[in-house]
């Protein structure tokens, strides 16, 4: 076929050997990052630490063998997610919690995705994990929190108030919230966790302690919409 | 299908495999550590036309001939994937979120003439 015309390889046939691989390369490249609707290649990761990624996956693997037992203080509002769609690309996403600003009895946490993800796919199930450090029973509020379209401030999305008998992981649905974060231009989850005065903050010391809060989001490529004309 | 050989002329999978440390990728590309971005090329003259790969059985030989001899209206005939499966990815997304995701159709099992 003419060079340029629609087959991606065609032209490479007639380069040289050395310039035939630079450009098959690059080809590579492109297919890849067009098919994540990449831009560009992200920027150098700032991995999370090692146990922190472990613990996460031990978890993940926890819930997803026995749901009903996983952890205590199981929250689901119920919902089924909705059958990955037949032959649509489905994603995984760990997302690991950054600090936000504290006192000693509020604590909040933000969890950032990208654009790409977040234009291109719908979320089918999102579950937030949080370890409480804390040895004796405690009540916990826990608001998950979005920027209000109107202004500056955050609203409240939710909101759950927690009984924690002993330290351990809880998890709580936050599919809902996130598939409404995931329409916004920035898609950002700000989780606030508030204990009354003097208990102290219920949650690991540091982001690199291997109890840090994560959220597990499972997604699909959006359906692409089909226009039908008469 | 057919993979090419050193002077492989007829329709064949060339495999080329793309090592993410040979491009730099290696540190936002947890697994695996490369794509085989395999392609189809080579020739698909008439008599293969509508065969994937190159069968080799009597019976195709015979329908070869008479294709050949044919030679009716002379369409054009692509070497074309086949099988196609995805691609695994997993990846540090640019805020370092840890995404796992099957990319369909992405390494180009086998090929065959159109």
């Amino acid at each position: 076929e003419a060079k340029g015309s629609g087959c991606p390889v065609c032209g490479v046939a007639s380069l040289a050997p050395g310039a035939q691989r630079d450009a098959l390369l690059e080809l590579a490249k492109q297919s890849i990052l067009a098919k994540l609707r990449l831009p560009a290649r992200p920027g150098v990761p700032q991995p999370p630490s090692r146990g922190a990624l472990l613990t996460a996956l031990r978890r993940m693997r926890a819930q997803r063998s026995d749901p009903a037992t996983a952890s205590p203080g199981m929250l689901r509002d119920g919902r089924v997610p909705s059958r990955p769609g037949m032959g649509l690309q489905e994603y995984e996403i760990l997302s690991f919690a950054e600090s936000g600003p504290s006192t000693s009895h509020r604590v909040h946490l933000h969890f950032r995705f990208s654009q790409e993800v977040a234009r291109s796919t719908e979320i089918l199930q999102a579950t937030l994990y949080l370890f409480w450090a804390a040895p004796g029973a405690q009540p916990i509020t826990v608001r998950l929190l979005q920027p209000d379209p109107a202004g500056p401030n955050m609203t409240v999305a939710s909101e759950t108030r927690l009984e924690v008998q002993r330290s351990g992981w809880t998890t709580l649905d936050v599919g809902a919230t996130l598939q409404s974060l995931f329409g916004q231009e920035t898609p950002r989850l700000t989780v606030e966790l508030e204990v009354p005065k003097d208990w102290g903050t219920p949650l690991p010391s540091n982001h690199s302690d291997s109890h840090w809060p994560f959220v597990v989001a499972q997604a699909q490529a959006r359906t692409p919409h089909r226009l039908h004309r008469r | 299908g057919v993979d090419c050989g050193a002077d492989s002329r007829m329709c064949c999978r060339q495999e080329f495999f793309v090592d993410f440390k040979e491009i730099g990728w290696e540190d936002w590309i947890i697994q695996p550590e490369g794509y085989h971005m395999n392609y189809c090329t080579g020739l698909c003259p008439l008599h293969v036309a509508g065969i994937p790969g190159l069968a080799a059985s009597f019976h195709t030989a015979v329908l070869n001939r008479i294709k050949a001899a044919s030679a009716a209206a002379a369409v054009d005939s692509c070497c074309v994937p086949t099988q196609r499966r995805p691609l695994s990815l997993l990846y540090y997304d640019r805020d370092s979120n840890i995404i796992k995701t099957d990319i369909p159709d992405m390494i180009v099992d086998s090929c065959g003439c159109t």
